[in-house]
């Protein structure tokens, strides 16, 4: 069952590693950046962004233009497994809504996902596309009860599901919604 | 089967993307630090340690003291699913022989072994100790077929599968000797 070992290791290997270090880096940025950005304290989580169709790009402006890069919070640096200094960092966005109002949130998309997406590209990797489907509420389902277990996790992250098979093909600003939704009940 | 999706991400998610920028990687440190290190171009590969017992420190010295880190090579830097420059590094040891002469490698540990065996510590991943066996030797198995057909990791790695369940509790320089072991063959 693929996507229970990639909900493991997207758990052990980095949200229970980087979670608990969050809220330090961001008040390190909002120090070194003099800024007020991310008033509310609710909103000091992860977004990671969940896609039913695994299908996600490098760059989240390309799935929404309303998405704009803003900066890098500063570098968790952790020495893992042979690899000295190895670097974790998040990215924050500034999301803007129908007034072309600025939100903003550290967001991300959840990339093991990817690894769902290549494996059902690659015939050699016995994943059908209907599989795929099937791993990926698997990885949802999964995820989710190992985050409402964990300590080091609780209040650091929000899990935003993107129903994007049909919808996101008929409106280019799907993923801006879908994250204010989520970023309004923090306000 | 946790251990399939495991290499498979390993392979998409990391070798895939590293690999062949890794000789790069190494020219621009040599240049950088103007050093002869790694003379033999058979050795500009990254030396994947699979210890079929799963146990990963995460510093190479707590397994062996005859292993020294010296430095990271330059950073890899990509766009990775929305983190903007997420940063991708290689650690550079010196592993000293039995005349204590220093050979150089760039060598870390197999990381998705230490989410296998962070799952065997947790009741609720539902895989015991003798599962875990099990799935560290698929994932062998896996990733080697998986390397095997890659053009884009051809001659970039070498795998060091480590029989370390007894050899290791009774040589404190068993690592060393292994890594060695292939390394003389590269020479
Ligand atoms: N040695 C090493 N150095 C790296 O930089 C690295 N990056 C990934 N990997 C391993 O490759 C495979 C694929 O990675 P992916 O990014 O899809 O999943 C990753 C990814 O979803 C998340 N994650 C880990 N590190 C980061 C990071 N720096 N930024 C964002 N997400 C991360 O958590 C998963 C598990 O990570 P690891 O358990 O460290 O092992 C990974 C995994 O086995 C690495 N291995």
């Amino acid at each position: 069952n693929v996507a229970h070992g990639l909900a493991w290791s997207f758990y052990t290997g980095y949200l229970k590693l980087v979670l608990p270090r969050l809220e330090n880096s961001i008040n390190q940025y909002r120090d070194q950046n003099n800024s007020n950005i991310l008033r509310y304290r609710d909103s000091w989580r992860l977004h990671i962004l969940v896609p039913l169709s695994a299908f996600i790009p490098d760059k989240i402006e390309e799935a929404d233009r309303n998405v704009h890069f803003l900066h890098n919070l500063p570098d968790i640096v952790i020495n893992r497994a042979g690899v000295r200094n190895r670097v974790y960092k998040h990215s924050m966005y500034e999301v803007l809504d129908h007034l072309r109002q600025p939100h903003h949130c550290v967001v991300e998309y959840a990339t093991p996902l990817q690894t769902l997406y290549q494996m059902s590209q690659d015939s050699s990797a016995g994943l059908s596309a209907e599989d795929r489907r099937q791993q990926v509420l698997l990885f949802c389902r999964t995820l989710k009860s190992i985050l409402e277990e964990s300590l080091e996790c609780r209040n650091r992250y929000r899990l935003i599901i993107l129903d994007d098979d049909q919808e996101a093909e008929q409106d280019s600003h799907f993923l801006s919604k879908e994250i204010l939704k989520q970023l309004q009940q923090e306000e």
